[in-house]
């Protein structure tokens, strides 16, 4: 029903970051709060990609997919080694 | 690695290669399972102080402490963030929450890639010799971002995020999953991000081959490695009660078999199971196979397990046979009991025999190590194959490299089956996969790099696969073990890799970040896909005309739409263009190109350059004209340019 949570990788236009904050991570942790209270940041990424990992619901992750600043919501992916 | 060095040629004449300081100063990333530091692999004697460019540490965890570093293993870190957030807590008394190497796997592609010489190195007496890295007096740090349950986007991406800012200069990742386009992908986005910073990146090609569209890791910024066989075998004979021989392969090193021939019985017939035939778990019937030899079909569960579920039931031998999905190839195994592996067509004659015979008998007879082994390389069978599903623009894989039977480095945790009740320990193991051709390249690209410090990751690239090969030295062309035929561009891509040759291209064909980006302008992606690759706020130059087509890439794929453009007479002309860089002394190349199709005419204009100056760039076209042909038919094709010394090769794909 959409309240499991699962992880999601979250792209962030950086360039867009409003200036009222003065560290990316703050605006990157606005950002997870305005739709979730409760999530927390696994990592953080600078040099990969712009943006964080974190669980979500699959409503919170389409709520944020539409927040200012979001370029891709992705959802975690399951590698094996060849 | 033993065999492998000489095989490509590093044994030959040490003065050929770069020297031993500038090799030293590259530090490999070899994202993976972690790292066994007691492998004698990574014994640092001889080198020198850590590369002041190194910012890397040696994390601590479970049975993994700072003292597990050294000058030779610089650094080693685990990201389990993410596992744990999707499978719960690591099961400390399963795997090792630090970057110790509880499976083995990262431990063999770290050593293959970078691994100090050992001398006396074998599996159980199988490949005996000197075992090293491509690179081997290169810096390697682990990341370890695969576990029991698999490896995560996240803690792949966060291991490439670090190991981007440890400054490594060359990342190898042996691992894939699936096909996303290019900016869903973590590994191809974290490679984008690599590439940028000037790290070479090569990754596994994958091992869902023979079947066509097969690949991971497409991405034009990655090098993608397919995997081919070397000249060694390990042949362990099936001979039957009618006095018939067949070949198979094995490691089994134990208590052999009585010099006699003893009952031989199907798998099938010895069970009351439907699939009884693949020697399941607890499958078979101990009254019908104790004391004799079986025959397994190979498929669903592991080779090596069958051994077990034999061994388990009573039985002395195991005789595996492939079914159509292996056809000839051959795996070798450290089976728990004697065994040995056979290819479909022996295994079918077996089976016949088995079931005509009303008492078969059968023994098996080992033979060690065998080298000189022809033709070789062919490409492997698991070996995943194009065409490209992302981008069918873009050949891949890239090239092929040494990646069956290989012996490496090894994990102290479990024996050379991997199975828990295989309580052996064994310093080095022999794998097969494109895992293991993986590393390979990644050794050969920082030996490339330690020549060419300035070169870029394209540069790179572009002089391994220029100068790859894909005839024997008899002139036949290169087999693919999957068809006993000729292997095509879409199974080798530009070819087998050929060291010695790629440290002096001649001419490379460079890219940068900017050619990048507009060949994803070329592909129609949004500004958003854009950032989310680049980092970088871009948008494509409305007034500049991009195609896929003119990415400086070193190979062809050309595909003519079957009664598209096609002009009255039939026949419909494609224009591509490609920049030729001189990293070599200044000369006069001619251009010869070949199709094996008449179908197909290639003209290239100009077709002599002359380069005066190092660094000079040279532009040429390329105009594929083809007749029409049916939808999915293909051919293939080859662009050389060459003064005399060099030859700089570009393998063609046609497809309708």
């Amino acid at each position: 029903h959409g309240l499991e949570k699962t992880t999601y990788i979250v792209h962030m236009a950086k360039s867009q970051m409003p200036p009222s904050f003065h560290h990316h991570t703050h605006w990157y942790d606005s950002s997870l709060k305005s739709v979730s209270e409760s999530a927390q940041m696994m990592y953080t990424y600078e040099k990969a990609i712009h943006g964080f990992s974190t669980r979500l619901t699959e409503t919170e992750a389409r709520l944020l997919t539409a927040r200012p600043g979001i370029l891709a919501v992705l959802p975690e992916m399951r590698y094996q080694l060849h | 690695t033993t065999r492998t060095p000489l095989f490509l040629g590093l044994d030959t004449d040490p003065d050929l290669f770069p020297q031993s300081d500038s090799v030293s100063e590259v530090i490999i990333g070899v994202l993976d399972t972690g790292v066994w530091p007691e492998s004698k692999s990574f014994d640092d004697t001889g080198l020198g102080p850590v590369p002041s460019t190194w910012k890397g540490m040696c994390e601590e965890g479970t049975n993994f402490n700072a003292s597990s570093c050294n000058r030779k293993l610089i650094g080693a870190r685990y990201f389990a963030k993410g596992y744990e957030a999707m499978l719960g807590p690591i099961d400390e008394t399963k795997e090792s929450k630090s970057p110790r190497d509880d499976d083995g796997h990262g431990t063999h592609t770290s050593t293959t890639t970078a691994g100090s010489p050992v001398q006396g190195a074998s599996l159980l007496g199988y490949a005996p010799g000197t075992a090293r890295g491509m690179a081997a007096r290169a810096r390697v740090a682990a990341y370890k971002v695969c576990w029991i349950g698999g490896c995560f986007s996240s803690d792949i991406l966060a291991a490439l995020e670090q190991a981007i800012s440890d400054n490594v200069n060359v990342l190898s990742m042996s691992l894939g999953g699936g096909m996303a386009d290019y900016h869903r992908d973590s590994v191809s986005i974290g490679a984008f991000a690599a590439m940028e910073k000037g790290i070479f990146v090569s990754c596994s090609a994958g091992n869902a081959g023979p079947n066509s569209y097969t690949l991971s890791n497409v991405a034009p910024w990655i090098t993608t490695v397919g995997a081919g066989t070397i000249d060694r075998d390990f042949p362990a004979y099936v001979q039957l009660g009618n006095g018939k021989n067949f070949s198979g392969v094995s490691l089994f090193k134990g208590d052999m078999l009585p010099e006699k021939q003893l009952s031989f019985v199907y798998a099938g017939n010895a069970s009351t199971a439907s699939n009884g035939n693949l020697c399941m778990m607890d499958s078979l019937d101990p009254a019908k196979v104790a004391g004799k030899i079986v025959l397994c079909d190979r498929g669903m569960n592991a080779r090596v397990q069958k051994g077990q579920v034999v061994k388990q039931a009573g039985g002395v031998g195991m005789v595996l046979a492939n079914t159509a999905t292996n056809g000839e190839e051959l795996v070798a195994d450290a089976h728990l009991l004697p065994a040995t592996a056979v290819g479909e067509k022996s295994g079918d004659l077996i089976k016949s025999y088995l079931f005509s015979d009303p008492n078969p008998t059968v023994t098996i007879l080992f033979a060690g190590t065998k080298v000189g082994i022809q033709p070789s390389p062919v490409v492997a069978a698991f070996s995943s194959r194009g065409p490209n599903s992302i981008t069918p623009e873009i050949l891949k894989p890239d090239i092929i490299a040494p990646g069956v039977n290989i012996l490496a480095g090894w994990t102290g945790a479990v024996g050379p089956t991997g199975l828990a009740v295989d309580k052996r320990h064994v310093g080095f193991n022999i794998i097969s996969g494109t895992s293991m051709s993986c590393p390979h390249v990644s050794g050969l690209g920082a030996l490339v790099k330690a020549a060419h410090p300035g070169w870029s990751p394209a540069a790179i690239r572009s002089a391994l696969m220029t100068t790859a090969y894909t005839q024997y030295k008899n002139g036949q062309k290169l087999e693919d073990v999957a068809t006993g035929k000729p292997s095509t561009p879409f199974d080798h891509g530009a070819g087998h890799v050929d060291p010695v040759a790629a440290l002096d291209p001649g001419l490379v064909y460079d890219l940068s970040v900017e050619d990048y980006v507009d060949f994803l302008c070329a592909l129609k992606y949004t500004s958003s896909q854009i950032t989310t690759l680049t980092k970088k706020n871009l948008t494509c130059d409305a007034s500049k005309t991009h195609r896929v087509a003119d990415l400086n890439y070193p190979s062809f794929a050309i595909s003519f739409e079957t009664g598209q453009g096609s002009s009255p007479g039939g026949s419909t002309a494609v224009k591509y263009r490609r920049t030729l860089t001189n990293v070599g002394s200044p000369g006069t190349y001619k251009a010869i190109s070949s199709s094996d199709s008449d179908a197909v005419k290639i003209s290239v204009v100009p077709d002599v350059l002359q380069f005066v100056e190092a660094n000079e760039k040279k532009t040429y076209t390329v105009t594929f004209t083809g007749v029409s042909r049916p939808s999915g038919t293909n051919s293939f094709g080859r662009i050389q340019w060459s003064d005399g010394k060099h030859v700089v090769g570009s393998p063609i794909t046609f497809s309708w």
